[in-house]
């Protein structure tokens, strides 16, 4: 596919942007993260458009950005499991 | 608020559209 430039997000409804973004991180995060990559995705998506845009140009930020990612979530995921179980 | 949401975050699927969009504020 094309690469998506800011042009082309900026010409999408604001629904639609956060969706092609995602179409296009997903597959890169999947590569190396198999099983974690909707969520790395979900949680990168919230980030700027105009970063993630950025970050689909250059893989090093995206792979910065994705073990921050891995980071939170494995932090967040360890506070659950703390919680006692009734 | 302090409390953790086991529903974070929101999942993409591909071809799906993100849950997260509804919780964008324009």
């Amino acid at each position: 596919p094309e690469p998506l430039t800011a042009s082309m997000l900026a010409a999408a409804p604001l629904m639609d942007q956060k969706q092609l973004l995602g179409e296009r991180l997903y597959p890169m995060i999947h590569a190396h993260h198999p099983n974690l990559a909707g969520k790395i995705t979900g949680m990168l998506l919230e980030i700027d458009n105009s970063e993630l845009l950025h970050m689909l140009e250059s893989p090093e930020s995206l792979h910065s950005k994705v073990d921050e990612a891995i980071a939170v979530l494995q932090a967040h995921q360890a506070k659950e499991c703390q919680q006692p179980l009734v | 608020a302090n409390g953790t949401n086991i529903n974070w975050p929101p999942e993409f699927c591909p071809g799906v559209p993100w849950k997260g969009l509804q919780n964008i504020d324009p």
